[in-house]
Order: structure tokens, then C-alpha cells, then sequence
């Protein structure tokens, strides 16, 4: 059986926001190294990835796989009935058929206990390769939003191409052009707030606006994201938290 | 004009 307890309800509640938008119906698989979700979006360009470690909970318990076929909706739901300081239990047999959740609130001896019922969802599983990035982008999660939300005004694409200096998204539409540049810079007193670029050769690559808005909801879970580039290949935008990830990936546009 | 990848299409043949 599952036993997780995880400190603070709002992890959980940032976690599940972030993704509910793009994969309305997943499994969780939960086995001894933690909570794990991989799911496609309907349209099947872009992928989310999920971690929550066993080392973020206390305790945590589960001694087979056992898969959570979960409406993030009805998740969603319940998950609104505890505070953001709540304590939540997350509990499930080895066969389930519903999750159960118990929120507890030390301060005021406040336990509340629901059921979700769980779907059978046949996913397919994709195998994604380690690849070494030809560019790696670290800035600011509030920049990148501002940039996607910014550059999404004016047209349905962006093109991101990392050199050594920096970063250039640069996007065409109808009413005109537009480009944010970011130049690789560190900010000693605030490291949060530099922007850095690891490259092994330039790249530039061409992505839908409307997903990358969609990750960007994702940005109340780290102060930095991570995007990973190389030609040809699906965009990886990473939310690193303390114990686990959110992980996008994108099909590049192709010209043809 | 310019179309957007599948992305399985990316990780089954990667």
C-alpha cells in the first residue's frame, strides 16, 4: 500500500496547478523512490515529467508500484479544501479503486478526510533519452513568464537561439515583430536573478507560444527554470524543487 | 510554412 505525508499542503496544490491545464487525466506512479507522472498532452506535442521524492515525505511507504489514475480536476477539488499549511496524508491498497487524503492542521486540531475515486487510464510510455544540450538556459522563472506572456501578444511563435553572450527570443506576427534579449549576467547578491547559459555550440529553434504560456504555470514552484536546447530535439523547460521536479518538453516547429 | 513536431515522434526514433 501507498502512505505519503507531505508537510505542506501547498507543494502538492503548486505541483497540481502547474500541470492540470496540459494533462488533464493521469497516472501517478508511486513505487519506493517516490511519486513519479509522465503524460502527453492531448495534442501529443508536448510531455510532462514529474518527481516527487520519497525524501520529501514523512513517512513515506510503498512497497510496490501501484498507479494512481487520477482527474487533476477533481484533484483539484479536494485539494482546495486544505489550507496551504495543512499536513497531507495521501493513502491507497495496492489495487485501488479511490485515493484517500487526510489534511491535519497542528494549530487548531483540524483533520479533514476525503476520497477521490480513480480512473483506469491506459498511458503510453515514452522512454526519454539522457541527452547531453547544446545550450543551457538558467533565468529568472518571473523573466520567462514575462517574455512568453509579452512575445505571445503578437504572434503564435517564438524563436529562442542561445549564444555565448545570451539569450534572444524574437518572435513575427501580423501587427509586427518583437525580441527580448537577455545577456549572460550573474547577480552576486541575488543569484536567483542571473542568467546563465551553458553552450557547447549555438542554437536556434522555433516554439509555440501557447504551450510555453501553459509551462509558465509552473512558476511558483522555483525562482529559476532551466531551458535545455539542441537542434532538432524537443525544448526540456525543468522547475527543479527541493525534492523532485516538473519537467516540460516541446516539439520544436519544423519548417517543411 | 512552419509545423509543429509530435513529440513521440522525437522520443521513439531518439
Amino acid at each position: 500500500m501507498l502512505e505519503a505525508r507531505i508537510e505542506q499542503a501547498s507543494v502538492l496544490k503548486r505541483v497540481i496547478e502547474a500541470i492540470k491545464d496540459l494533462v488533464p487525466d493521469c497516472n501517478f506512479d508511486c513505487n519506493d523512490t517516490g511519486i513519479a507522472l509522465q503524460a502527453m498532452d492531448n495534442s501529443h506535442v508536448a510531455l510532462v515529467a514529474m518527481l516527487l521524492r520519497a525524501d520529501g515525505f514523512s513517512p513515506y511507504r510503498c512497497d510496490r508500484n501501484i498507479a494512481l489514475g487520477i482527474n487533476l480536476n477533481s484533484l483539484t477539488k479536494v485539494l482546495r479544501c486544505a489550507q496551504n499549511e495543512d499536513m497531507i496524508t495521501l493513502k491507497a491498497d495496492d489495487a485501488p479503486d479511490s485515493l484517500n487524503l487526510v489534511f491535519e492542521n497542528t494549530e487548531n486540531e483540524r483533520i479533514s478526510e476525503y476520497d477521490i475515486k480513480l480512473m483506469d487510464i491506459d498511458q503510453e510510455h515514452l522512454g526519454i533519452p539522457d541527452t547531453e544540450y547544446s545550450a543551457s538556459i538558467t533565468l529568472p522563472t518571473a523573466e520567462f513568464q514575462r517574455i512568453c506572456r509579452d512575445l505571445s501578444q503578437l504572434s503564435e511563435s517564438v524563436a529562442i537561439e542561445a549564444t555565448k553572450e545570451g539569450v534572444k527570443f524574437s518572435c513575427s506576427g501580423d501587427i509586427g515583430n518583437g525580441s527580448v534579449t537577455l545577456r549572460t549576467h550573474q547577480n552576486v547578491d541575488k543569484p536567483e536573478l542571473s542568467t546563465k547559459v551553458d553552450l557547447t555550440e549555438p542554437v536556434n529553434l522555433t516554439f509555440s507560444l501557447k504551450y510555453l504560456v501553459n509551462f509558465c504555470k509552473a512558476s511558483s514552484l522555483s525562482q529559476t527554470v532551466t531551458l535545455s536546447l539542441s537542434n532538432e530535439v524537443p525544448l526540456l523547460v525543468e522547475y527543479k524543487m527541493d525534492n523532485g521536479y516538473v519537467r516540460f518538453y516541446l516539439a520544436p516547429k519544423i519548417d517543411e | 510554412k512552419i509545423f509543429q513536431g509530435q513529440i513521440f515522434k522525437f522520443f521513439l526514433e531518439g
